[in-house]
């Protein structure tokens, strides 16, 4: 159905509007002083939720298990099954989102990270004419590299992580009507590796870009 | 803002359109 053929979408609309949304909010919360540390603060929350909103929605399956397969649609005139719907339990659909959330909150979190406050020196010392400090405030690619490079190792022990933890065994869930087979944690952890990659790499390489730019423009 | 607003929401439509279909 139409409904179907719109689920797709969902991800990489939200992607692109969370990351427009947080970008927005991150360029107003450089304007004053007084709203930096708020927003800050609010972006970090925001941030931290948007990463364990898409860890849930990831392992969806394993939280609330739900047996697959198509739905029965009984005819209500004359009480006879007339129908397959095949739809999508939550638990299924979520996880199809989660890279959404993931990349987004971990974003978040690096330029937190890497970005310091642009304000913090003006609350004791007054506003700087310090070319080198006002570049500092900007960004810091170390941070960013940094950040990036740790997201990239989690991201190779989480793709790696059936064979550091070999001896963790499948199991079985009996729900409504049917019987769930739940992967290992080890198995089912492998997917957050393509958000933590990609994001690692997307921090990594905003921080290493910099560094390019900013000797080209120098030279 | 108001964009990024706009694709939040259509990306709820989105995945919401099979539970409301």
């Amino acid at each position: 159905s139409w409904a179907l053929a719109l689920y797709p979408l969902a991800t990489p609309l939200l992607t692109a509007g969370l990351s427009l949304l947080i970008f927005v909010m991150f360029m107003i919360s450089r304007l004053s002083a007084e709203r930096e540390n708020r927003i800050r603060t609010c972006l970090g929350v925001f941030g931290a939720g948007l990463l364990i909103c898409g860890v849930v929605a990831q392992f969806g399956r394993q939280i609330f298990p739900t047996p697959m397969g198509p739905v029965l649609v009984v005819d209500a005139e004359t009480g006879m099954p007339s129908s397959y719907v095949l739809s999508l339990p939550l638990s299924l659909a979520l996880p199809e989102i989660a890279p959404a959330l993931l990349w987004v909150g971990l974003v978040v979190i690096a330029a937190l990270v890497s970005v310091p406050r642009v304000w913090r020196f003006t609350e004791t010392e007054g506003v700087t004419d310090d070319v080198d400090l006002v570049a500092h405030q900007a960004f810091s690619r170390a941070r960013s590299i940094k950040a990036g490079a740790l997201f990239a190792a989690l991201a190779i022990a989480a793709g790696l992580a059936p064979q550091i933890f070999p001896s963790v065994a499948a199991r079985s869930v009996a729900g409504e009507g049917g019987i769930t087979m739940l992967q290992p944690w080890t198995e089912t952890v492998t997917v957050l590796a393509p958000c933590l990659l990609a994001a690692g790499l997307t921090v990594l390489a905003v921080g290493v870009l910099s560094t390019t730019v900013r000797a080209a423009l120098a030279g | 803002m108001a964009f990024g607003a706009v694709l939040v929401v259509a990306a709820v439509f989105c995945f919401a359109a099979q539970y409301l279909a």
